[in-house]
């Protein structure tokens, strides 16, 4: 493992962490889009089904284990804590998200590196990462004033994904050539996402004013 | 390319 892998996992453990941390102690998920969690709890489920079956190392199996029970319980914070859910803005957060997973299953089922069950949903996976925040962005758009630790979740995501890139760049250096065009295709499409926000991000902490996003 | 050798990716 690289430098760059490890600063990316840790960004996105951190991203987890202060969205938890917002949830748990404030006991609020306001301008959290729950669009965007669900699709990521689908996401590591199907990312995930070989956990118990092909073991890489200690390290992974617990981030899995992380990723997975923290993104269900964010969903079960939203959907169903009697205090969080109050504070949840349902009329903001409308996003189809449930339909952008059929283009995913679609892409999956015809791109993909190998036609078994656990492949396609690896691949519809990779997929329905790169697009999963698009809700949560529309939400940013709409609600435009943003307190700070849902700036920073968003933040540490992008860093995430930057990081992520770095790290395959690293590794096309380093390792054997192999080429990664699934990963590679949709991992840059979903830093991109993030670029607007990035802009406004930085905007923000330069001018030390606080974060707002153009109508 | 090779199947799943980024499968020790998260």
């Amino acid at each position: 493992m690289n430098i760059f892998r490890l600063a990316g996992d840790m960004t996105h453990l951190a991203s987890v962490l202060v969205l938890l941390l917002k949830i748990h102690t404030i006991k609020s998920c306001a301008g959290i889009s729950l669009k965007t969690q669900e699709l990521f709890a689908i996401v590591f489920l199907t990312r995930y089904l070989d956990l118990f079956t092909n073991f890489i190392s200690i390290y992974n199996t617990i981030m899995k284990l992380i990723f997975l029970g923290s993104s269900f319980s964010i969903v079960w914070y939203i959907r169903r804590h009697r205090v969080v859910r109050r504070s949840y803005d349902k009329d903001q957060d409308t996003f189809r998200h449930f339909f952008l997973m059929w283009p995913c299953l679609i892409l999956a089922i015809f791109i993909n590196e190998k036609f078994t069950l656990k492949e396609v949903m690896w691949t519809f996976s990779i997929y329905l990462e790169a697009i999963a925040i698009l809700p949560q962005l529309v939400m940013l758009q709409r609600t435009r004033n943003i307190d700070n630790l849902t700036g920073q979740y968003i933040f540490l995501l992008g860093a995430y994904r930057a990081f992520y890139i770095l790290n395959w760049i690293y590794r096309y250096f380093t390792e054997e050539h192999y080429v990664h065009w699934i990963t590679w295709v949709a991992g840059v499409i979903q830093t991109l996402l993030y670029g607007d926000f990035f802009y406004y991000y930085f905007q923000s902490w330069k001018n030390n004013v606080k974060l707002e996003l153009p109508a | 390319p090779k199947t799943g050798s980024f499968k020790d990716e998260l």
